[in-house]
């Protein structure tokens, strides 16, 4: 499974 | 944050505001789809509903609020103030085409099925096919304004900057996503054939136009 997104990404 | 990242969100932001101006100065959204810009809105929309739960930095939270209030600006010119001047009767592609398949492929791939997760991965799909009305009315008419190309450019130039920010991303930080990544492929990829044409073309001074 990917690497759970911290969504500092805009 | 690398160099990559930052001038990917800069070129985005070129790209917003470049269309945002053509339109208020030249008092005319002719060839700008709204059916992409309503598309674009709604990206932004599903995307940054984390905007009141999880603060990341302020340069996180500007961005987000510039260019959702820029999203929200062009789709007003284009269906309110600018409405005379816009091409409704080439912009045909069936937004529901993609919309319905894209919001069926969120709740069926994604990392968490929660509400909010699941209106990301939506955002993540959508924004990956939303220009499709724009190219899709360029083909139909056969010719794109000068300005306009610049904005695409710009636009398309922004995702391939992330793609190069993920493996800068997965080398130093072992982060990736790949749902980000293969949507940010396919969007790349759909700009590839616009990309030549603009460099052949529009960066030697010449009009974007298709064959008849």
């Amino acid at each position: 499974c990917a690497t759970k997104q911290k969504k500092d990404e805009l | 944050m690398n160099v990559f990242r930052l001038t990917g969100d800069l070129s985005h932001l070129v790209a917003i505001i470049l269309l945002l101006l053509k339109i208020w100065k030249t008092r005319s959204c002719a060839g700008i789809s709204g059916k992409s810009q309503v598309m674009f809105a709604l990206v932004f929309t599903t995307r940054y509903l984390d905007l009141f739960t999880n603060f990341i930095s302020p340069y996180n939270s500007v961005m987000k609020v510039i260019y959702l209030g820029c999203s929200y600006a062009t789709v007003y010119m284009i269906y309110m103030k600018f409405k005379a001047s816009y091409d409704g009767n080439h912009d045909t592609f069936r937004a529901e085409f993609l919309i319905i398949p894209v919001g069926g492929l969120a709740f069926l791939v994604n990392h968490e099925f929660t509400p909010l997760e699941i209106l990301w991965t939506f955002s993540i799909y959508l924004e990956s096919v939303a220009i499709l009305p724009q190219l899709f009315m360029i083909t139909k008419t056969g010719e794109a304004e000068t300005i306009t190309t610049h904005y695409l450019f710009a636009l398309g130039l922004y995702r391939a900057l992330y793609l190069i920010n993920w493996i800068w991303r997965y080398y130093f930080e072992g982060f990736f996503d790949l749902i980000a990544i293969v949507a940010g492929c396919v969007q790349t990829i759909l700009y590839c054939d616009f990309f030549y044409l603009y460099i052949t073309k529009v960066l030697h001074g010449k009009k974007l136009s298709l064959p008849a």
